[in-house]
């Protein structure tokens, strides 16, 4: 099984086209290993990306350099996925 | 937990207790619903849609399909609740029974077998099929870029290692080809939704192009009658378009397929939520979601029933 420790969700919210375009950028940068789970499109809709945690800390500076808003949606992905497996385990235990 | 009547519709199954399920409900309903075996998916997992007819030959029928991006487990658990509802609900509710007296509900509650099985044994983030790409490491076509409905446009990817791959042509993914041989067998679908999480969107053609369609006023006003209704449980609020105008142009998608053969209430839904958990919806949201979303379904369904074309 796959696990995503330290991996994080990050909302991001771009204020402008240009922050669009340097979104989609990054999106086709595959080295990061990068999952949208919602797509840079325009700036009325939030960007969801799932950040390995390799790929934290870069993904965190383009955006501050870049003056991108953003906020952490998931703080650690493992952590919320380790949750959900106690839950079926426990429901299946019911 | 196999029994329906004791099944626990309030967390997330594995494919083979959701397999187990169907036919405790074909059991505790054997004269509305069978299990129609529509084929296999790439890996031979049987693929399985719930049918509730109250007879007749071929009659009007609605599809409704979910988890057809596997990791999206609120869509196929909202789809498990709704099915025993619309079951539970017929002879009871005026509206479902008068519903099931004229057409035929096809229900298909893992779209995407392999890729859900693949969730909860490997990785929980998996979207795709399962299918093995010829010069590839990278496995899997995203089965809802894989529709001949401008296939290989914009918005899907010609990258087999893309969460987006279209796949090497229209209908090549296995499991797409059993819904369309389905769907032109039957000849007589009068709707189409397809669930899936997230973002509380309800959706209509067209995604592969940002072009109005010809029936763009009726299904928005149809659209914003059902979240109108979804809204009314639990304030969860919806947004109603296009899918290229709402979120993006995506090519390949099954309702734009459907709705160029004819299917005019053509339909998806993006289950809730708005950037809190995404599609990792805690158990404890399986009801309410599958409850609101309910309404929002049995409108439309009320609908199409009362327009029939």
């Amino acid at each position: 099984r796959k696990v995503f420790t330290g991996d994080q969700v990050l909302r991001i919210d771009a204020k402008s086209e240009e922050q669009i375009q340097l979104l989609k950028e990054l999106e086709n940068t595959e080295v990061l290993e990068l999952d949208f789970w919602t797509h840079p499109v325009s700036s009325d809709l939030p960007v969801d990306v799932h950040v390995p945690y390799v790929s934290l800390n870069v993904v965190r500076r383009f955006l501050q350099d870049n003056e991108i808003p953003f906020q952490v949606m998931i703080e650690d992905l493992q952590e919320l996925l380790d949750k959900e497996q106690e839950d079926l385990q426990h429901d299946a235990m019911k | 937990g196999r029994d329906a009547k004791s099944f626990d519709y309030a967390t997330y199954h594995g494919l083979e207790t959701l397999y187990s399920w169907m036919d405790s409900m074909v059991a505790g309903h054997p004269n509305l619903i069978s299990k129609v075996h529509i084929g296999s998916s790439y890996e031979n997992r049987p693929m399985y849609v719930l049918k509730f007819s109250t007879g007749g030959s071929n009659r009007p029928a609605i599809w409704i399909d979910a988890g057809i991006h596997s990791r999206e487990w609120i869509s196929t658990a909202s789809a498990v609740w709704m099915a025993n509802k619309l079951a539970t609900d017929f002879g009871v509710d005026p509206s479902v029974t008068s519903l099931l007296g004229q057409m035929d509900v096809y229900l298909m509650i893992v779209t995407n077998p392999d890729g859900y099985a693949f969730t909860h044994t490997n990785n929980r983030m998996w979207r795709k099929t399962r299918s093995v790409n010829p010069g590839s490491t990278c496995r899997g076509v995203d089965p809802n870029r894989n529709w001949d409905a401008g296939f290989g446009g914009p918005g899907a990817s010609k990258n087999p290692c893309s969460d987006s791959y279209h796949g090497p042509s229209a209908h090549s993914a296995i499991e797409v080809n059993n819904i369309v041989n389905l769907i032109k067998n039957h000849g007589n679908f009068k709707s189409f939704i397809s669930i899936h999480a997230y973002s509380q969107l309800l959706m209509y053609p067209y995604g592969y192009i940002c072009t109005d369609i010809p029936d763009q006023a009726e299904l928005h006003s149809v659209g914003q009658g059902a979240v109108q209704a979804l809204s009314s449980l639990y304030g969860t609020s919806y947004k109603v378009g296009s899918i290229c105008k709402i979120i993006y142009q995506a090519s390949g998608g099954s309702i734009d397929w459907t709705y160029n053969i004819g299917i005019k209430y053509s339909f998806a839904f993006e289950l809730r939520d708005t950037g809190r958990y995404g599609f990792l919806l805690p158990a404890n949201q399986i009801i309410p979601t599958a409850t609101e979303t309910w309404l929002g379904l049995k409108y439309i369904m009320e609908y199409v029933r009362d327009h029939p074309y």
